[in-house]
């Protein structure tokens, strides 16, 4: 299946 | 004490139609070098950061950092009432929860102001995520015209993802033998990249194409692709968008 990160996991969330 | 002034603001109302379908509502982050937005959208896969620099500004006084929280749609109807060739002007303060467009017609502007209107509109608190995004080196940076790219999305979105009434390819090869630069495609390359990315979101970013003439499309296989829109003298709107993956 094809699957979509968020962006907290490639991106520090402050 | 905030007060700015955009000699071109349709460029304001371009920012607002490149981003209010990716993002309801969001803050304006105001302080001595500019003003920048950071949002992602509802589900969290994109985000729009935008950046318009004080110095592009005909008149730009922040006495201290502000935070305006704003809703885009709302801003977006205020700021479609102002003509396309309208001086804006942006003022708030400390104390009260709204902020203040005016635009002003330019015709005869050393005498007199042919028309003023102002519209007022109020702020909201909203709880904005703030994502740290570290520079990064990419695998692949693609420079091209931007028509040329909402158009390739938009044909590539019209035949779909499912495959069911054919397949799509479209190879972009390197083209510097143009006469204009802002024709030219230019792909720098250092390692070979592929990846999957959900077309709809694309398609939103294109909503940025009347801001610049070219595009650029920066891809690295661990990072989400950044879509770049350079407002020329003013700063960008970046689109992030993450790739969809084999599990």
């Amino acid at each position: 299946p094809i699957h979509q990160q968020v962006l907290y996991y490639y991106f520090l969330d402050l | 004490m905030l007060e700015l002034r955009l000699v071109q603001g349709s460029i304001l109302k371009k920012v607002l139609e490149s981003i209010k379908d990716l993002v309801n509502d969001a803050n304006f982050d105001f302080s001595s070098s500019g003003l920048t937005l950071q949002s992602m959208d509802s589900s969290h896969i994109a985000l729009v950061a935008l950046l318009l620099k004080s110095e592009g500004f005909e008149h730009y006084r922040c006495d201290r950092n502000t935070s305006m929280g704003m809703n885009l749609g709302n801003m977006s109807k205020m700021l479609k009432c102002a003509g396309n060739d309208d001086i804006l002007t942006i003022k708030g303060d400390d104390v009260s929860d709204t902020v203040t467009f005016m635009f002003t017609s330019d015709l005869v502007r050393e005498i007199f102001f042919y028309k003023i209107a102002d519209f007022e509109m109020k702020l909201m608190d909203i709880d904005n995520e703030h994502l740290g995004i570290p520079e990064a080196e990419y695998h692949a940076i693609v420079k091209m015209p931007s028509a040329e790219f909402a158009r390739i999305c938009k044909v590539l979105a019209s035949i779909g993802d499912t495959g069911d009434i054919g397949t799509a390819n479209i190879v972009l090869r390197q083209n510097t033998t143009v006469d204009k630069p802002e024709d030219a495609t230019v792909i720098e390359m250092n390692e070979p990249v592929s990846m999957t990315f959900a077309l709809r979101y694309m398609n939103t970013f294109t909503k940025a194409t009347p801001l610049s003439n070219t595009v650029t499309i920066s891809l690295s296989p661990d990072l989400p692709v950044v879509v770049k829109y350079k407002i020329a003298e003013m700063g960008y709107v970046r689109f992030y968008l993450t790739p969809k993956m084999e599990e």
